[in-house]
């Protein structure tokens, strides 16, 4: 199937992990209304916030490179949150798309 | 059988 998606406007955002948390709040997943994760809230001094370039209203689309389409809510958090996790990386890289 | 008419509403997690 055709993907609405390509056609939007999608940014890759790299957060450093600077910060003790990455702070931000995320709703939908397979299965909901928003079938992507999108960020609905960003919080002051976090990694995410200290990167700047995340936006709320951006919907999700890949984890370091990990695609969170067909991934329910709680499986798309784990997916953040273990790439928030890993001492591997000093940073996460979002690809993250903006809708209307 | 019933169809659903509305999906489940979002969770919201913090990370």
């Amino acid at each position: 199937t055709s993907s609405p998606i390509s056609a939007l406007n999608t940014a890759l955002v790299r957060v450093v992990k600077n910060s003790n948390t990455l702070g931000i709040a995320i709703e939908g997943g397979a299965n909901t209304r928003q079938p992507l994760p999108r960020i609905v809230t960003i919080q002051k001094g976090g990694s995410a916030h200290n990167c700047g370039q995340l936006k709320v209203g951006q919907v999700i689309l890949e984890v370091n490179g990990i695609s969170l389409r067909g991934q329910e809510h709680e499986e798309a958090a784990r997916i953040i949150a273990e790439a928030f996790k890993t001492k591997e990386k000093d940073h996460i890289d979002f690809l993250v798309a903006e809708l209307g | 059988r019933e169809k659903r008419l509305t999906l489940p509403p979002s969770e919201i997690t913090l990370l």
